[in-house]
């Protein structure tokens, strides 16, 4: 088996995780920390769904649905289905599988849906895929928003990011913190003009230290400031229901990366990380628990 | 790859161990 897309229920007693037996078989699963008891959702054969997470009130699953697809590639095999992540959406269901709907109808990759703190909004990034064969999937990521009442889509920010993490809100749902890892586009700065290739300099080195911001919702014109760029790759950002704080960094380049938890007042804690790679981690609603995909 | 909890009040890791089988969800 291989695991992905890891993340809590709102009790922070059950972790939500997609497991892969074969690249053509992962389902949605939820382990019960206590229990023990696994179970999963079995989406058709012709979809697959990955990276849910379960709604404040515990009654509905938002998640991506990818249509499945032939192969296209030279490489990849006629007779098996691939996902189309080009043509992914963001979907709903209730927490017992039934009622199942898009929230999105667009071409588009889309990735990492959150609900917000209230149950009443979804965030998730949306960008553009990337040649087939390209290192990494998509890119010119940005964050977006849908009101579940009225079903409309808003655009969060305009940085084209060329990767970015799980978007969350902080408590009171008006700001919400994500990684964006390589903006292409700034405030005030038309892309590709040359003549600003100072500023676009300025720019890169201010956002080297961090991939990490906090941003208003309701607008797209904001400032693209990293926090916590006193230390080294600060990344994967990540709020709990008391409006804590976490993410990844490192004190310095020669240190371990560390898990730090800045509280509502600024201050820092920390805990060293094991030497490991790790490819997604979420950190409990309670705050308590950091569960990771090494 | 693998499933760790950290529990960050008591400073341990956890390797989460997983039952093979997984009950399907019905509506």
């Amino acid at each position: 088996f291989s695991y992905a897309a890891i993340s809590f229920t709102p009790d922070s007693q059950k972790l939500v995780f997609n497991r892969c037996q074969e690249s053509d078989s992962c389902y949605i699963h939820i382990l019960d920390l206590k229990t023990k008891a696994l179970s999963y959702y079995r989406s058709p054969a012709d979809q697959e769904w990955y990276a849910a997470k379960i709604s404040p009130s515990g009654e509905q699953v938002v998640f991506v649905m990818a249509p499945m697809t032939s192969g296209y590639l030279p490489k990849e095999d006629k007779n098996r289905l691939y996902s189309d992540f080009g043509n992914a959406q963001i979907a709903i269901m209730d927490a017992n599988g039934s009622n199942v709907r898009l929230l999105t109808h667009s071409k588009g990759y889309k990735m990492a849906p959150n609900f917000s703190w209230s149950g009443k909004k979804v965030i998730f990034a949306q960008g553009d895929m990337r040649k087939p064969g390209s290192k990494t999937i998509a890119s010119h990521l940005d964050a977006y928003e849908i009101d579940l009442e009225n079903g409309h889509i808003q655009r969060l920010t305009n940085f084209r990011f060329f990767q970015m993490g799980r978007p969350s809100y902080l408590p009171g749902d008006k700001q919400f913190v994500v990684d964006g890892d390589g903006p292409s586009k700034f405030p005030g700065i038309a892309e590709n003009d040359i003549s600003t290739i100072d500023i676009l300099r300025a720019f890169e080195k201010k956002h080297r230290n961090s991939q990490f911001y906090i941003f208003n919702v309701g607008t797209e014109a904001q400032a693209l400031e990293p926090k916590f760029d006193q230390l080294k790759g600060a990344k994967s950002s990540m709020a709990d229901a008391q409006g804590n704080l976490y993410f990844r960094a490192q004190p310095s380049s020669a240190d371990r990366v560390k898990l730090y938890r800045s509280d509502t007042k600024g201050s820092l804690d920390s805990w060293e990380l094991p030497n490991m790679q790790l490819w997604f981690s979420e950190i409990s609603p309670n705050g308590r628990l950091f569960a990771v995909i090494s | 790859n693998s499933i760790h909890v950290f529990d960050l009040a008591g400073g341990k890791w956890e390797e989460i161990s997983l039952p093979a089988d997984a009950n399907p969800i019905k509506p």
